[in-house]
């Protein structure tokens, strides 16, 4: 729902990476395997 | 000059070996030379490829066919001892073979030999070239036992330089991941600052409308 | 039991090739069987541990250089056909041979043969030992070749995998270092975007205390 998005979007960037939360490798790396075809 | 000596038995002679030689220059099919010896004596006789032909049209084969299971019998020296019948009389000195197929014997070949003056000769020849066989073969295996220590190190090598570089790939691949993880956790401390900074001052703004 | 035949010629018969079979069973300082042949007659004799250690005592040689010499003489078969000199009385049966060294000739050895009642026998074993020498040699041959082209192979496999990895090492870096790219410019867009909000906060108070 619009909320529920709302939430997510100022939560986590579009590749699913959190703003707020620190990362670490496996995290990171499960951000890059969902990222398609860099540019 | 092609040359392939194997050993026979004689129907007549089924205790003693003999050895056939058989020597032949471009290919089986346009002649040989045949030599038989008991270690003893010898006989020699050429088959000439008009011979040759006509064995394979009296055996109504066609002529390849023909020079094919000549070379089973006389040449290749393999497979069941059974499977050819060798015949050589010393009186004519006429030399024939047979197949064997299933209890049924078919005259393959029958050639004229000419007993040898000087079988000693014949002998130290063959044996000669026994002998130079057996270098030739042991210089190649030589070089093929070389050639495969020189292809191991080489392969030792390479696989070394695979492994090397499988782990310098997962050492970059670390490396730039901690360096990532890095740079993105600061800019999200910086996130988590602005965020706390904007809702202090909005927070601020809201008490100062209230009391006003 | 090892055994080796080499081609030798005779002082007395120089233009007739003779083949000399040497058999031994563990090793040749521990005795040997020696058999001399001309493709026609044999002669054969045995030598025992003992006399060969006479021997070495005789040339004041130790037993192991002794047996070392006997080797290069009668089994080696290599080296220039002069070096050593190889004698055999056919009335007397002994066999002897000798070493050359700059112009001057050394007597290695002497023994006694006896003449073989049936050479034909002799001379039979000695090319079915060759013959089996040879098929021996082939299959060893075929089985290096089979090796080679193994190794050939694996070195092939292992060289393209080796190029795949260098390849995706180069290439690794850079897909990381894109998608990295993506994602810290996600990160700094939010920042931008929290630093604007902020100033517009800011600014909004301004303007409202002014007003005030």
């Amino acid at each position: 729902c619009p909320s529920t998005k709302q939430h997510f979007a100022r939560q986590y960037d579009c590749h699913g990476d959190s703003y707020f939360v620190d990362t670490d490798v496996n995290q990171l790396k499960e951000v890059f395997s969902g990222i398609k075809t860099p540019g | 000059m092609e040359r392939k000596v194997s050993r026979i038995y004689l129907t007549s002679e089924p205790e003693i070996i003999h050895f056939l030689q058989v020597a032949w220059e471009k290919t089986l099919g346009s002649g040989f030379v045949i030599t038989l010896t008991d270690g003893q004596s010898a006989w020699i006789g050429t088959v000439s490829e008009s011979e040759i032909s006509q064995e394979a049209d009296d055996m109504a084969l066609e002529k390849e066919k023909y020079v094919d299971e000549l070379r089973k019998a006389l040449v290749s020296g393999a497979g069941p001892t059974d499977t050819y019948k060798f015949n050589f009389s010393k009186d004519s000195c006429q030399f024939s073979f047979e197949k064997n197929l299933k209890d049924v014997s078919f005259r393959l070949g029958s050639f004229n030999l000419e007993k040898v003056a000087n079988p000693a000769e014949v002998i130290r020849e063959l044996i000669c070239y026994c002998l130079d066989t057996i270098s030739e073969k042991q210089a190649k295996n030589e070089h093929l036992q070389k050639e495969n220590e020189r292809l191991l190190r080489d392969w030792n090598d390479v696989q070394e330089r695979f492994e090397k570089c499988v782990s310098a790939k997962e050492a970059v691949e670390t490396d730039l991941y901690k360096r990532f993880i890095l740079v993105l956790n600061e800019k999200k401390a910086k996130i988590r600052s602005l965020y706390k900074l904007l809702n202090e001052v909005q927070e601020l703004e809201k008490n100062i409308e209230h009391k006003r």
